[in-house]
């Protein structure tokens, strides 16, 4: 398939892959920064 | 005094049974199915479009009706936004933690 | 290969006198599945689309393990929605079992399977109850559950078999299974009865005739698998995915907010709960990316395989 369209098509869902990869992306990094945070808290816990 | 809108009520909803199938339907094509001018046809179409009754697009230089995915696409994109609205809420709250 | 498709009548009667299962509630721990039960299973519950569909397996014991030779459709639907679905069809069940005897068929009915479009394999309440009923009646019985929306989207069959615990017995601890995303909408419903049933393993077995038939139809296989995309075909389930795992950071979310805000004193416990919760949201999140990455791979790499230009030798 050679047509304007079918790129338009194709690289939207390449786009919108990529969107999704980007906000797992953060997720991960939220959770992660998330659990840093926590196992600070606890090692340095005054109570 | 009601014929007219009686006879749009019924083209209206043979037209919708007609192009439910199909996703790229030519004008000519339902003017035929229809026993209808192809001008009426199109006005038709355009109150049906604008009423969101249908989803797409006419392209009057082929004379064409693209029925758009565009339903489904806002799902997808409006789940996306929802994610990210809450990403944001998320990083904030982490972020006054640490 | 062909061997276990044989039945034989005594081995089957002897099983049935000495009910072995009766003594340990954890007996049976294996499924064999026949190539041709799966295929009819899964291309029902395909059919189903996202109403849940219900069929029985037929097959016989073997020591531990079930071995399932057929399936059939039960003409019923949505087995969540209803307290016992399987009622409608006992009738059916009943004249199906018996044509199939005189058609030389002896083979009994081991087990019911059900579909699960898009919420993961396990066994809700009235599925629960559903299993103990049959297995206080009908035992030998198991039951199976099929995810036809996740089969698609991950590439294989998500397919899961479980037995359910007699009324008033503690299991003891098991290893944890193998993890699974449960919606927001299901979570209640799967955390209550997850502890009344146990897993069984499962493994397939084909006949000679299957692999001959197989074989001849792997050309179409592949022209089938190129010519579909995952990404396009399980758009809504991908949006529902997408949609639930927002609802559960917010959850989540709001957990953090009112920790650090209100000083609740939570215990080391539910501290620990609430971590996990938010891995089990990142590990879902990377989830329904890996299966979208797949996809978009698929089209990238068919796009360069079929649509760059060929270079002149």
């Amino acid at each position: 398939i050679e047509s304007e369209k079918f790129q338009d098509d194709f690289l939207m869902e390449f786009n919108d892959t990529l969107l999704i990869t980007y906000l797992a992306m953060f997720t991960n990094c939220s959770s992660t920064m998330n659990e840093l945070v926590d196992k600070f808290n606890t090692t340095y816990d005054r109570h | 005094n009601y014929i007219e809108d009686l006879l749009k009520n019924i083209r209206t909803q043979v037209l919708l049974k007609l192009i439910k199938p199909y996703t790229r339907i030519r004008l000519p094509f339902i003017s035929e199915e229809l026993n209808v001018p192809e001008r009426d046809v199109e006005q038709l179409l355009v109150s049906l479009i604008l009423d969101n009754r249908v989803n797409g697009h006419i392209d009057q230089v082929n004379r064409l009706l693209e029925r758009g995915d565009r339903s489904k696409g806002m799902k997808k994109y409006a789940a996306i936004d929802k994610w990210n609205t809450q990403l944001r809420s998320l990083y904030q709250t982490i972020s006054n933690r640490v | 290969v062909d061997l276990i498709y044989f039945y034989d009548e005594a081995t089957q009667s002897k099983m049935q006198q000495e009910k072995p299962w009766t003594n340990d509630p954890h007996f049976f721990r294996r499924v064999k599945i026949s190539a041709l039960a799966l295929l009819k299973m899964v291309v029902h519950a395909r059919s189903g689309g996202t109403i849940e569909v219900m069929g029985v397996m037929q097959g016989k014991t073997d020591g531990d393990t079930f071995i399932v030779m057929d399936a059939f459709a039960l003409p019923v639907e949505g087995t969540e929605t209803r307290v016992n679905a399987q009622a409608d069809a006992y009738e059916y069940m009943v004249d199906y079992s018996q044509t199939n005897k005189q058609a030389g068929r002896p083979e009994n009915v081991v087990g019911w399977y059900h579909s699960h479009p898009g919420y993961g394999c396990w066994l809700s309440g009235i599925d629960v109850s559903t299993q103990m009923l049959n297995q206080q009646y009908q035992d030998p019985f198991f039951a199976l559950v099929i995810d036809p929306t996740r089969t698609v989207s991950a590439g294989k069959v998500d397919i899961g078999a479980f037995r359910t615990y007699p009324q008033g017995y503690k299991p003891p601890d098991e290893p944890v299974s193998e993890y699974q995303t449960i919606p927001l909408n299901k979570i209640e419903d799967f955390g209550v009865h997850c502890k009344q049933y146990y897993a069984l393993d499962i493994t397939y077995f084909k006949s000679s005739l299957d692999c001959h038939l197989l074989d001849l139809l792997w050309n179409k296989y592949w022209v089938n698998t190129l010519s579909s995309s995952p990404l396009l075909g399980n758009r809504d389930y991908v949006a529902g995915q997408i949609s639930d795992l927002a609802e559960k950071l917010e959850q989540v979310e709001n957990q953090l907010a009112h920790t650090r805000l209100g000083f609740l004193v939570m215990s080391s416990q539910k501290k620990k709960d609430e971590e996990s919760q938010l891995a089990k949201i990142t590990r879902d999140s990377s989830k329904i990316t890996v299966e979208q990455v797949h996809g978009l791979m698929s089209q990238v790499i068919k796009d360069i395989l079929f649509n760059s230009p060929l270079k002149p030798t």
